[in-house]
């Protein structure tokens, strides 16, 4: 299982789609500072069901749609698709490829979708929770958060172990 | 729900000790079990007894193990073993990404990202956390975000990523390994 | 004290505007005064005010200008101004350098010392910055901590610290600008 | 004015003495991870009369004190001495150099010395402040702490211009 590729549309400041696909091994993103790398992160991150505005580095969620630029007017919506690679039948679910999308709009009013089914949060957290994506995997790391495990107490360092269990 | 935890934390803890020898050469780490009771705290809420003092207890000898919480201690080459602030900036990031590393051994995710986690090491280090994503990367992806030279060059697929004229974010390219060597010599002009 | 606030605070607001220029070719920075009552908060005490919709208040008007806070708000070029946790890791940095680098040119300090203040930079920036040292560096003292090869580059005085085999830190060694060059290119040995 | 030497025994990584001239200008400072770089800085502000343990990475205050290695015991004393250029009178002071020092033993006791002579952390802090190098005029940044300012209230930074003043 792998995660096949990321698209997001109004999202931060991917204002347009943007699609990246992935291989397996190893990729690496590169691009001056405040290119949009980290937003990428975050994209995938609240695709998975983030529900802190902070986790995403916002105040409110709806920081996480693009809300203009010089030349462009502010979007309605935010939308992320991740497409994972399930050939290996991580996922109990009988497709091999499985997309998870989220769409934000600015009234507040969100969707989560399960190949393109509408669903709710708890439907995508238990399947990426199945596939060992869960909240505590610490799969993503943000940036400048490295060392955070450090910084948690022992009890906190816990869930970590659990969450793998 | 017990003997997992416990069977996990076992594997969790064996790793973590095998990592840590692996980036810190001749260096020694160790994750513990607390004790039963809540910690010690001082009057800021500090927990005093973060450190060496906690006897190590075997998880499988005590049914309370529920509500053990974990301590991490790290003994640098040729340094004695110190409160975790004491380290040094790459020395944390080091501790932590054994950490991680560790859980990764016992349980693989499908997938990691990881947004500039070796901005505080030096390029030994670097190598080091290098060489240990090239060994499994076989296991896993790993999708590093970076500005470290080093780091692009172990990289099968590269991607640039730039800001548009309008402001918003544009993907510039996806190199496959065989032509990233070449567009290398090419990177300054994205960053 | 009212007037000497007012007055350091004329200073650093403009120096502000100026340095965020130059680090951010195009873009705009601007400090401003927080309204006199205290700004409202969300359930976690979050400073819901922050950012726009504070309307600047010239300095010398208010006679309570002493209980105000100081608002930052930076426009990076081609982009709209956001708040400043949507900021990417280099642009905080860079904003916050901006800030510190505006009181210096207000009101200098004898002397400053910055530890990997860089190492979310990119190369562009990381010059950007160096650019910024070398034009003060005749106004103050800076000492700074690095592993950024660039940074080297700008030195007067290169010192090298290493870790000795009996686990205590030792001075390598202290070279002036002229062979500072020279020992660059052996600078891999201390890393 | 200008940070003309800092000499550190028993402090931190510092077992044995060592010491660090600066010259005016630039001053690069490299090494290998773990290697003590950060610790001179530390030093620095510790010097300056820092009170806050967590300023300077510890539990307690007694975290600066050597507290050995595989080949050395622990030491029994901490001390640092910054020698500070004032040909320029800055310093209402009538030497041309001024040396500040600071001490902290085992048990707790430390000590505080202008030019060798003993005095109290409130003298040392009045003449730094004098220098324009109160606790707020943020002439030390620490590792990982450049955008600490962007993290605090707006009523905290104003501390920023105060100290200034
Ligand atoms: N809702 C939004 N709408 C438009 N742009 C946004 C939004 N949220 C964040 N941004 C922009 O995204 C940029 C930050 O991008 P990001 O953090 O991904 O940069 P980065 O490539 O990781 O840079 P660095 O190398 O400095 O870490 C900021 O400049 C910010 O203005
Ligand atoms: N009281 C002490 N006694 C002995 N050694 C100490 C003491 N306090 C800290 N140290 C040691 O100092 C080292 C950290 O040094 P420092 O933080 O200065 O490294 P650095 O050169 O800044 O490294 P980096 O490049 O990773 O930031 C740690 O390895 C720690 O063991
Ligand atoms: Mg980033
Ligand atoms: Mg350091």
């Amino acid at each position: 299982m792998f995660l096949k590729s990321v698209k997001a549309r109004g999202f931060k400041s991917f204002a347009r789609s943007v699609e990246f696909a992935f291989e397996p091994g190893i990729t690496v993103v590169v691009g001056p500072n405040g290119s949009g790398k980290s937003n990428i992160s975050d994209s995938v991150t609240w695709a998975m069901g983030e529900q802190s505005p902070t986790a995403v580095r916002g105040n409110s969620m709806q920081d996480v749609i693009f809300s203009g630029s010089d030349k462009l007017a502010p979007a309605g919506m935010a939308e992320v698709e991740i497409l994972l690679d399930n050939s290996s039948g991580a996922m109990p679910i009988e497709f091999s490829e499985v997309l998870i999308s989220r769409r934000l709009y600015r009234d507040g009013d969100g969707a989560y979708f399960i190949n393109k089914s509408p669903c709710r949060l708890i439907d995508v957290t238990e399947l990426l929770s199945d596939a060992g994506l869960g909240r505590n995997t610490h799969s993503i790391i943000s940036q400048g958060k490295v060392d955070a495990i450090l910084e948690s107490k022992p009890s906190e360092r816990r869930a970590y172990i659990e969450e793998a269990a | 729900i017990e003997n997992s935890f416990a069977a996990t934390f076992a594997a969790v803890r064996d790793h973590f000790a095998d990592v840590i020898a692996t980036l810190f050469p001749g260096g020694e780490g160790r994750l513990t079990l607390t004790r039963e009771e809540p910690p010690e705290v001082d009057e800021d809420g500090e927990i005093l007894d973060e450190g060496e003092d906690s006897e190590p207890v075997a998880a499988a000898e005590s049914p309370r193990v529920e509500r053990r919480g974990i301590e991490i201690s790290v003994k640098p080459p040729r340094k004695a073993v110190r409160s975790l602030s004491l380290l040094s900036g790459g020395e944390r990031s080091l501790v932590a990404i054994a950490f991680l590393f560790a859980i990764f051994l016992a349980r693989p995710a499908p997938f990691y990202i990881l947004d500039e986690v070796e901005a505080a090491l030096d390029d030994v280090n670097i190598d080091r956390l290098l060489a240990m994503l090239k060994r499994y990367q076989t296991r896993t992806q790993f999708i590093i975000i970076t500005h470290q030279k080093r780091t692009m060059e172990v990289a099968d697929t590269l991607y640039g990523v730039t800001m548009g004229p309008d402001g918003t974010s544009k993907v510039l390219s996806r190199k496959m390994k065989k032509d990233a060597q070449q567009e290398m010599a090419d990177e300054d002009d994205l960053e």
